[in-house]
């Protein structure tokens, strides 16, 4: 996708801080 | 050993009943008790009071106690619902079951919003799309324009917005999300479902059994 076509949202979806999987691991 | 264990674990601050949670939650008592182990694991890691503290929960996603992070930031006070300043146990479950893949979808979509309502509107407003994109930007390798910022979330809103008055509200939202479920995947974390192999709690399941 070309940058102006791209969903915000879906952008910072992408977010480290959004992605909580990393508490799981040891 | 079950009831010393029990009389223990009541005096610590925040701690909940595994039974009510797993009531409460997508979560069996069994998952809930694996949960507390992570808890434990967490509420340790800097200072040892049964709660989790900001720089505990950025430690535990980063590596890094001073790493802040808008959208980190976001989660923490969305699990915190007391307002205190910290997670407590029963939040840190209750807040998780969100994220069980055999939670409801809704409560997901819902979640989300409130993660983006940054200022507690009720509503996405558009400048706080633009602060999120740009928090993004910060933390990744993407270079993109102002203009082009101000393109996306321009579009975004143009899709997302279908009353048009400048703010995207929770029906709006859920329609949304509704057309682009890739939009709340990070709200489901597989994680969950095998909680009880990654963290097995042995001393609880002296206590309870499902």
């Amino acid at each position: 996708a070309t940058p102006v076509t791209m969903n915000a949202f879906e952008l910072i979806s992408k977010s480290q801080g959004l992605n909580l999987s990393s508490l799981f691991e040891k | 050993m079950g009831c010393f264990h029990s009389k223990h674990l009541r005096q610590i601050p925040g701690y909940e009943d595994p039974t009510i949670l797993a009531s409460e939650t997508p979560f069996t008592v069994s998952e809930v008790e694996a949960l507390y182990e992570l808890f434990k694991k967490i509420s340790s890691s800097i200072i040892d009071d049964g709660l989790i503290h900001k720089e505990e929960f950025q430690l535990a996603l980063f590596r890094n106690r001073n790493r802040r992070n808008l959208f980190a930031d976001r989660i923490f006070d969305l699990f915190d619902y007391k307002r205190n300043g910290v997670i407590e146990f029963g939040e840190f479950v209750r807040s998780l079951g969100v994220f069980h893949p055999n939670a409801p979808t809704a409560d997901k979509v819902t979640f989300a919003f409130r993660l983006y309502d940054l200022r507690h509107t009720g509503y996405i407003e558009r400048e706080e799309l633009y602060e999120m994109v740009l928090a993004l930007l910060n933390e990744s390798d993407l270079a993109l324009s102002d203009d082009v910022v101000e393109m996306i979330v321009d579009k975004t809103f143009s899709d997302a917005d279908t009353k048009g008055d400048g703010r995207i509200d929770l029906d709006e939202w859920k329609e949304f999300v509704s057309k682009n479920p890739s939009l709340i995947k990070n709200m489901t974390l597989p994680y969950l479902k095998d909680i009880t192999l990654a963290f097995p709690s042995f001393v609880l399941n002296t206590e309870v059994e499902d």
